[in-house]
């Protein structure tokens, strides 16, 4: 049986609650990535992604604001040696695509994306 | 063996490459989709995807541009009668999450997301 650990990705782009969005947009272009992870004290506290980012330009928001005002708290999660099935059932529960690694202390390990699963499935 | 026709999604949104990028964030945002087809007299002849956005936005690009000018031409599809594997292949190979479903005459049918892979799994 397949484990988060054996496909989760562990180079983690994080910043914290009090970068602006404009930060994160140019972080994200430059790695190219949908989503970045907010971390505070060590702990994993939010998830931005670009369908964030649509939703604020939509609303005509402006870029200067944190993080921690707009990110998503409450992160779906899963733990290293968790069955890579639970993933993909957090994924459709909850319409995302992006599952965070976390430790007991809520400890961002690493990344489970829906490509992941699926590169696995092939 | 599943077909994509089994698992694909028919109803669809579409804009024209005369729309400008401020309607279709709003289309998108409205309907709680990341990404829109572009299509003309007919055919699909570009994507749009919040990713898309992300660059433009990245790169304070005005949202007054038009579709055409911005959207990704060379559409990655499937046809209905594909099985889903040749998808989840097209999706890994090409990082994207996204598949049209198209007629040999180019025209849209539907679309096959990597969420749409996942929950048949389940
Ligand atoms: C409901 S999803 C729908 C779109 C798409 N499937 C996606 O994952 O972005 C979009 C929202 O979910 C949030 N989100 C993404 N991954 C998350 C996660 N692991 N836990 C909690 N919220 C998450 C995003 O911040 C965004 O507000
Ligand atoms: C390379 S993907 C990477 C990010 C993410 N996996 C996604 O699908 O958006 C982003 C780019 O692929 C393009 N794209 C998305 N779906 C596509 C498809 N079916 N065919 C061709 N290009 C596509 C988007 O327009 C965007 O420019």
């Amino acid at each position: 049986m397949a484990l988060v650990r054996d496909i989760m990705r562990t180079s983690l782009v994080t910043l914290s609650p009090g970068e602006t969005v404009e930060t994160a947009v140019r972080i994200m272009k430059e790695n190219n990535i949908g989503s970045v992870l907010v971390v505070d004290a060590g702990k994993l506290v939010g998830i931005f992604t670009e369908r964030d980012l649509l939703a604020m330009v939509a609303g005509g928001a402006g870029l200067d604001k944190k993080l921690g005002d707009v990110m998503t708290r409450n992160v779906v999660t899963v733990k290293p040696e968790d069955p890579v099935v639970k993933a993909v059932c957090k994924m459709v529960e909850h319409n995302i695509r992006h599952v965070p690694v976390v430790d007991d202390s809520g400890a961002p390990l690493g990344m489970v994306s829906a490509r992941d699963v699926l590169r696995n499935m092939l």
